[in-house]
C-alpha cells in the first residue's frame, strides 16, 4: 500500500485519453471539432441566440495544425474560464435539461490533447455581458494535470463589440480528413440536426465553406424535465432527500418529480401509511422502496412533451432530401417515454430510399445508419450502439427489403433526452436500455411500413408497365 | 453560470453507472464478480500467495441477492479500507506493472451499485499482517457519493488466523444466469487464464462448485516495465520531469525509461546538443520533442521479456483442450512490442478446431472469440474491441476456412500489458491502437497457418480414404 494513490480526473484521462475519444489521428481531430461545436451550440441556444461559428484550421506541417474556433454565444465570465477549460467534471449541464453536453469533460479534453501533443497553452478570448456592458478578456491557460486545475499564464482585457468565445489550440498527431470519419463530414452531418445554425469553415487548403442557415427560427429552449415517477428509483428519492433544502418529504416529491400533484401525494400517503410530512432526511430506504413500488402501479400522465426538443419530422425529411435526393422519404417523432431512473426521452427516425441513399463502399452501395443524440451526429462506435442494435433487430424482409446490408437506404435516428446513457465518456454510442431499444424498433417499424407501401406500389407499377 | 458545478468521480459514475459496466441485470452481477475476483487475484499474486476465493451467492428474492466474497490475499490495512471501497480513482495499480486492475474504480463501483439498489452498507472484514501479527477488523461502510469518501458506520476488532479480505454486499435489480453473459460462465473462463487459482462457488440453488487448481505453480510476479524510448512522447518526458525528485534530466532518463543506458544518454546529448545534465524542470518542450524524435531513429533493445507475464502456450492449449475437446489446437506467444507512449504489450493467441470448438447459437455452430486482457476474460462489448477487429480483418479463406462465421472454431487472444488501453471505464474492450491490431493479426495468422496445414492433411486423408 505504499503504492496507493488517488488520481484526479485529469490524471486519469491523461493516462486514458482514448476514453475521451482521442484514439487515432483522424478521429482525434474530429472529436475536437465535435466538443467545441456542441459547446457553442448549447451556449448560444441557452441565451436565445441563433448560433454562428467560425472555424479556421491551418496546417503547419504533417499532422500539425492550429485550430481557431469562435462563436457568437453569451461568452464565459472571466472567473469561470479556467474551470471551463482546465477542470474535468466541471460544467453547467448536469441538470435535468436537454443539452448536447452532459459530462463537464469536452473542452477540457481538447485543452488536454493540445497540451499533450504540443506542450502549448490554450489561448481563450471571452466576451460576455457584465452589468449591461460587454467585457472581454484574453487569457493564456495551461492545465495542471496533477490537480485538475487551470493556470493562467497571461491575461489582458481587450475590446469586443459582441459576446462570444474564441479558442485557439495547437495540435500534433492529428489529421484532417475528408473521409467519413473526418471533421468536414462531421460538420456536414451536424447541419442536418441543427438547421438553424451557421458554420463558416476555412479548411487547411484555405478553402472557405459556408454552411448556411436553413431556418431562421431558434428552436424552443428545452425546459427542465423532472424525473418521472415511472422509473425513478428508491436511491433517487433518498439521494434527493439527502441533498434537498425542502423541509418536508411531500414538498420534495411535488417539486422534484414530474406529474406529482398534491392529490397524488395524499393518495400515496393514504395507501402506504407513510407520513410524507416528515423531514426528507428521516425517510427510510424501505419506505422509499414502498413508495417507488406504488408509483409503478399508479397511473401518471406521460412526461410533458414540451421539455424535450426533437429535430422534428419536417426538418428530418428536409435534411434527408437535401443530401440524399431519395425517391422515397418518411419520418416520425414519437411521444416521450422514460427509461430506468424515470429519465424522459424521445426517439425520432427517418428513412430515405433510392437516389443517393445509403453509402458507397467501393463499388457497392450499402445501407447507412445516421445516428444522432440530442441533435449531435454520432460518428464512431457504431457497433456497440443501442440505435444500431435496435435497427438490426428489425426483420426488414417483412417491409420489402430482402438484403438490408446492400439496400440503397439511409436510416436516421435521433434520441433526445435530459441524460443520454452513453456507453463511455467518448459519448459516441448509447447503452442498450430495454426501453430505448424498444422505442428505436417501434419508431423505425412505423415508417418502415410506409416504405413497404411505397415499394409495393413501385413494384405494381413496374409490373403494370411490363404488360 | 449559476448552474455551474464540479462533480466528484463518484457523483459522475452514479449518474453514469453504465460506464462502470452496470448495464442490464445479468451483466451487472457478472461485472461485480469480475471486479471482486480480479482484485483478489491481483492481491494474492502480489503477495506471492496461490489465490483461493470463496464466493457465496444467496438469492433472497427475485433479482435480489446477497454476495459474500472472501479471499486468502494479504488483506487491506485498516487505514486504507474506506479508500479502497468508497473512493473512486483510488488504488495501488497506477504504476508500470502488469495487473488486472488499473483504474481504482472496480470495488468502489460494486459498493456503489449495492448502495444504489438496496440502500444497504457494505460489510468488510480485513485480516492483515501488522508488526508480524495478524490483525483483523470488521467494518460496515457507506459511500458518501457527493464527496467520494467512505463513512464508517461500525468497526470492531475480530479474531483471524490468516490474512485475507471478505466482503458482503446486497444487490437488487441484478440477475444470476447460467447464460454466456452470466457469472458462472465468467468464473469458468477466468480459470482458463488463471490455472493456479482455486474458486469455491456456492450458487443460489445451494450447489457448490469447486474450480480446482490446475497448477500449483504461482506465476512469476510481473516486474515494473518502464516506458520504452520507442513510443514515449515528449509529453511523457515533460510530465515525468515535472514530478520527479531526480536532480538531473539524464538520471531521469536512465531511471524512468527502459533500455536507457548512460552510453545512450551521452549519444543523445552529443547528437542533439542538449545539455542533459540540467535540472528536469528546465527541460523545454521543443527539446523534449527533439529527444523523442531521435529516440525514434536510434536502435534500442526490445522491451524486456521478463516484466510481462503471459498465460503461456502450454496453459492456453491445456485450457482449450480441457473445455473444447478439439481435433486440432495450436497457440503462440509473441515477443513484447510497444504501442503509443512506449507502453509494452504481448499478444498471445490460440486456435481450437473441431470437437466442441465454437459455440451453439440455436441449431447452428458458430465461430467463437475468447478475448482476454491480462488473464482476465472480456465478456462484453465484443463488437468494438481491437481483438475482434484484428481477427475479422484476417482473410480466413486463405487458411482453409471458407465460412468463418459458421466454422467450428474457437480463437483465444490474450493481451498482456502494464496499461491496457480500454475503450471505456467498463474495461471490456480494447482500443484499436495500430500496433495492437497489427500484433493480433500477425500472432493469429501464424497459428492459422498451422490450422491450414492440418485441414489440408485432413482433406488429403479423406480423399485418400475415398479411393
Ligand atoms: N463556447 C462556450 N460558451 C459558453 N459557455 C461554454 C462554452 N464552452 C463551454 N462552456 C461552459 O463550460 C462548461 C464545460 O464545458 P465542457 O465541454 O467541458 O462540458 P459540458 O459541455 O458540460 O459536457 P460534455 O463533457 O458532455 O461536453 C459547459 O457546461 C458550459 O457551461
Ligand atoms: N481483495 C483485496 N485484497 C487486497 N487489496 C485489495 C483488494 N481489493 C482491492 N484492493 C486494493 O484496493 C485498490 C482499489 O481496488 P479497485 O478495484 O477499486 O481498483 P483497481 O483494482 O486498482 O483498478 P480497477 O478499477 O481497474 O479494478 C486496489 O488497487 C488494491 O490496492
Ligand atoms: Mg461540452
Ligand atoms: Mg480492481
Amino acid at each position: 500500500f505504499e503504492e496507493f494513490q488517488e488520481l484526479t480526473a485529469s490524471e486519469f484521462f491523461r493516462k486514458n485519453k482514448q476514453m475521451l475519444g482521442f484514439s487515432g489521428k483522424i478521429r482525434s481531430l474530429t472529436i475536437v471539432f465535435h466538443e467545441l461545436i456542441t459547446n457553442s451550440f448549447d451556449a448560444a441556444e441557452e441565451a436565445g441566440i441563433l448560433p454562428e461559428i467560425k472555424i479556421d484550421l491551418q496546417r503547419l506541417d504533417k499532422d500539425h495544425y492550429v485550430l481557431k474556433h469562435s462563436d457568437n454565444g453569451p461568452g464565459i465570465p472571466e472567473d469561470y474560464v479556467t474551470k471551463v477549460f482546465c477542470t474535468m467534471f466541471a460544467g453547467s449541464k448536469f441538470r435535468n435539461i436537454q443539452s448536447r453536453g452532459q459530462q463537464g469533460l469536452g473542452c477540457s479534453g481538447c485543452v488536454l490533447l493540445s497540451q499533450m501533443t504540443t506542450g502549448k497553452p490554450a489561448k481563450v478570448t471571452s466576451a460576455y455581458k457584465e452589468n449591461g456592458k460587454i467585457k472581454a478578456v484574453e487569457m493564456v491557460l495551461k492545465m495542471d494535470v496533477k490537480t485538475n486545475q487551470g493556470l493562467v499564464l497571461e491575461k489582458r482585457e481587450v475590446e469586443a463589440d459582441k459576446t462570444g468565445v474564441q479558442i485557439e489550440l495547437h495540435f500534433k498527431d492529428v489529421s484532417y480528413s475528408l473521409s467519413e470519419q473526418g471533421a468536414y463530414e462531421y460538420i456536414r452531418r451536424t447541419m442536418i440536426g441543427n438547421p438553424h445554425s451557421k458554420i463558416i469553415f476555412r479548411d487547411p487548403t484555405g478553402h472557405k465553406y459556408i454552411f448556411k442557415r436553413a431556418s431562421d427560427v431558434i428552436p424552443p429552449l428545452p425546459k427542465e424535465v423532472l424525473p418521472h415517477p415511472k422509473g425513478v428509483t428508491a436511491d433517487d428519492l433518498i439521494f434527493m432527500a439527502k441533498h434537498t433544502d425542502k423541509r418536508r418529504f411531500r414538498s420534495l416529491l411535488t417539486s422534484s418529480l414530474s406529474r406529482m400533484s398534491t392529490k397524488r401525494v395524499n393518495e400515496i400517503q393514504e395507501i402506504t401509511g407513510i407520513d410524507l410530512n416528515k423531514r426528507p432526511k428521516d425517510m427510510q430506504w424501505d419506505e422509499a422502496e414502498r413508495i417507488v413500488e406504488l408509483f409503478a402501479k399508479m397511473d401518471f400522465m406521460a412526461p410533458p412533451t414540451s421539455g424535450l426538443i426533437p429535430i422534428g419530422k419536417e426538418q428530418i425529411e428536409k435534411g434527408m432530401i437535401e443530401i440524399l435526393n431519395p425517391e422515397f422519404v418518411a419520418s416520425t417523432t414519437r411521444k416521450p417515454v422514460t427509461y430506468r431512473g424515470g429519465v424522459a426521452f424521445i426517439i425520432e427516425a427517418g428513412i430515405a430510399y433510392g437516389g443517393d441513399s445509403g453509402r458507397m463502399v467501393g463499388e457497392q452501395r450499402k445501407a447507412e445508419i445516421m445516428r444522432f443524440a440530442n441533435r449531435v451526429p454520432l460518428t464512431f462506435d457504431q457497433g456497440s450502439c443501442a440505435i444500431t442494435e435496435g435497427l438490426k433487430s428489425i426483420d426488414w424482409k417483412r417491409y420489402g427489403i430482402r438484403d438490408m446490408d446492400n439496400a440503397p437506404i439511409t436510416i436516421f435516428v435521433n434520441i433526445v433526452s435530459t441524460q443520454v446513457p452513453y456507453l463511455s465518456t467518448g459519448k459516441q454510442s448509447v447503452a442498450p436500455e430495454p426501453e430505448i431499444l424498444h422505442e428505436v424498433r417501434q419508431t423505425t417499424m412505423k415508417i418502415a411500413r410506409q416504405l413497404q407501401k411505397y415499394l409495393r406500389a413501385k413494384k405494381a407499377a413496374k409490373e403494370e408497365a411490363l404488360r
